[in-house]
């Protein structure tokens, strides 16, 4: 393809992601580095800090997992209780990142049924690589940026939840030295998506030429945006590898979870994700 | 597979709010 229409792609996605993902990395380094002007970001370091913090949280829930949480003892259902509200977030982000999806130009010409198995294998990796620009070595940003989440709180939380976010601050502290900005998060996060390889699609080909066409408008973008940062496309697909390690991980850490935790209930649209999937 | 993933189909399908979420 043409430069000119490669550099038309990179800006379409970049506009499409503004749109539909309201937490930009712009956004969110400005909050973390304290150049916002104000300092309403409330900490969360402690059990007190969460209960009180839980009136800034996303906490729509399904009512009777608020009927069966109510009845436990505090200590017990805090996690539980942050839990549902990551996963009402979670599922918020999904039908973003399905937004996002459709945008791409072609996307929605794929069989009906592909469009459904790229999304489900793929939105857990988008869902990770978004968190990056969220997070620092000492903790990540939740609830749309309003709130600073510890990293040795989450530590701190009981078994197996302290294990959940662990992999991902590992892995996004190494991410962010890439320094990508939103224009390029936007071509990656379509190259994420359109996967030629992911399992029980039934027409490949189709998916695998939109990629290319992305891949090429990746290229350039990153040699334009990063004149001095060698071998940066080639890092950043090797990234895509270690990505679907943390997914396999965290999809095992949530059927440990359900197995576990007597009150837990997954949101139905995660559900549906996660079920048959590896 | 379309019948397995309703709500993914739905979101693919339609303009979902984040209400009907």
């Amino acid at each position: 393809p043409e430069a000119a229409d490669l550099r038309a792609l990179a800006r379409h996605l970049y506009e499409a992601y503004l749109k539909y993902f309201p937490l930009t990395k712009a956004k969110a380094r400005a909050i973390l580095s304290g150049k916002t002007g104000d300092n309403a970001t409330f900490v969360i370091h402690d059990m007190k800090s969460l209960m009180e913090g839980e009136q800034f949280l996303n906490c729509r829930q399904i009512p009777i997992q608020e009927h069966h949480i109510s009845g436990q003892g505090p200590t017990n259902a805090v996690e539980l209780r942050f839990f549902h509200s990551c996963q009402s977030r979670s599922a918020e982000a999904v039908r973003e990142v399905t937004e996002f999806a459709k945008s791409i130009p072609g996307f929605t010409d794929l069989d009906l049924n592909d469009q459904v198995t790229l999304l489900k294998y793929g939105v857990i990796e988008v869902l990770i690589i978004m968190m990056a620009p969220l997070m620092n070595k000492d903790g990540t940003l939740i609830s749309y940026g309003q709130i600073f989440m510890t990293r040795e709180f989450l530590k701190s939380l009981r078994k197996p939840f302290c294990q959940m976010m662990e992999p991902k601050f590992e892995f996004s502290v190494k991410f962010n030295t890439l320094e990508l900005d939103d224009s390029d998060m936007a071509l990656f996060l379509a190259v994420i998506i359109l996967s030629g390889d992911r399992p029980g699609l039934l027409n490949v080909k189709p998916i695998e030429q939109l990629q290319e066409t992305v891949l090429h408008a990746l290229e350039l973008q990153l040699k334009l945006n990063h004149p001095d940062s060698l071998q940066l496309f080639a890092k950043l697909l090797q990234k895509m590898t270690d990505l679907r390690q943390i997914v396999t991980d965290h999809v095992h850490l949530l059927q440990l979870l359900k197995k576990t935790e007597v009150d837990m209930c997954l949101h139905p649209l995660l559900q549906e994700i996660m079920k048959d999937l590896y | 597979l379309k019948e397995k993933h309703k709500i993914l189909h739905q979101l693919l399908q339609n303009s979902t709010s984040p209400v009907d979420l």
